[in-house]
């Protein structure tokens, strides 16, 4: 169904912009190589001193939208 | 503050520079202010000096560069990621590179270069980010001043835990 699909894609496409904004500066060759998304956001969230929650939320998706430096904030 | 894994340092103090091209966005003249006064922010607080020297090996190469430029880190375009720096080493080791692909500036709110540089330099000389929301090494742009910038106590800690006070 044409709208599903839509919200699909954006679904889609978010995962994919989080997944590589956490393979960028959150490196899995830096974590234990079991860690979930979830556990990988929640490590970026509290890095950030944000709410914990494991999900994109706003103020989580807000500093992946901000200009930053290229270099992982978790030293691998 | 954080240091990278091992502590990477330079064993040495006088480090030497090179600018290998210039961003179209700033005269030269104002570039090399700029990269001038972001190392006088570490050299400030620190035994370390720097040196910019023409033609011959650098300790630290900086460079403009746009998308994929050989160093397997490739820039994104205008936004995201406005510069990147290597931890001390050989080779690459200490280089910082800045995206031409921002709109590079020397003292409005656009990508401040002398900001950006500062914070370059500082993972140049061993420093990674910072979590601490007000100090130079956090990972995200935050324009500032820069007639009014000064260095936050939390910097100042890691570089001179690498590399000592500035002797008086």
């Amino acid at each position: 169904f044409p709208a599903q699909l839509q919200q699909e894609s954006q679904s889609n496409t978010a995962f994919e912009n989080v997944k590589a904004y956490l393979d960028k500066f959150y490196p899995v060759s830096a974590q234990p190589k079991s860690l979930s998304l979830e556990d990988r956001i929640k490590e970026m969230q509290r890095f950030f001193h944000l709410t914990i929650t494991g999900k994109l939320d706003a103020e989580t998706e807000e500093i992946m939208k901000q200009p930053r430096c290229g270099v992982p904030d978790i030293a691998g | 503050y954080n240091t990278f894994p091992g502590n990477p340092r330079w064993k040495k103090t006088h480090l030497t520079y090179k600018i290998v091209n210039y961003t179209p966005d700033l005269p030269q003249k104002k570039v090399d202010d700029a990269i001038r006064r972001a190392f006088m922010v570490w050299s400030d607080v620190t035994p370390l000096k720097f040196q910019r020297v023409f033609n011959r090996h650098a300790d630290i190469v900086i460079a403009f560069a746009r998308r994929e430029h050989g160093d397997g880190y490739p820039f994104d375009g205008r936004g995201n990621t406005l510069a990147h720096a290597f931890a001390p080493g050989e080779g690459l080791g200490g280089d910082a590179h800045f995206d031409d692909d921002e709109r590079w500036s020397e003292y409005n709110k656009e990508v401040n270069l002398f900001l950006v540089a500062a914070h370059e330099f500082g993972h140049s000389l061993g420093l990674a980010h910072s979590n601490v929301r007000h100090a130079l090494m956090y990972p995200i742009y935050k324009y500032v001043n820069p007639a009014s910038f000064r260095l936050s106590e939390d910097d100042k800690r890691g570089i001179q835990k690498l590399y000592g006070r500035k002797s008086s």
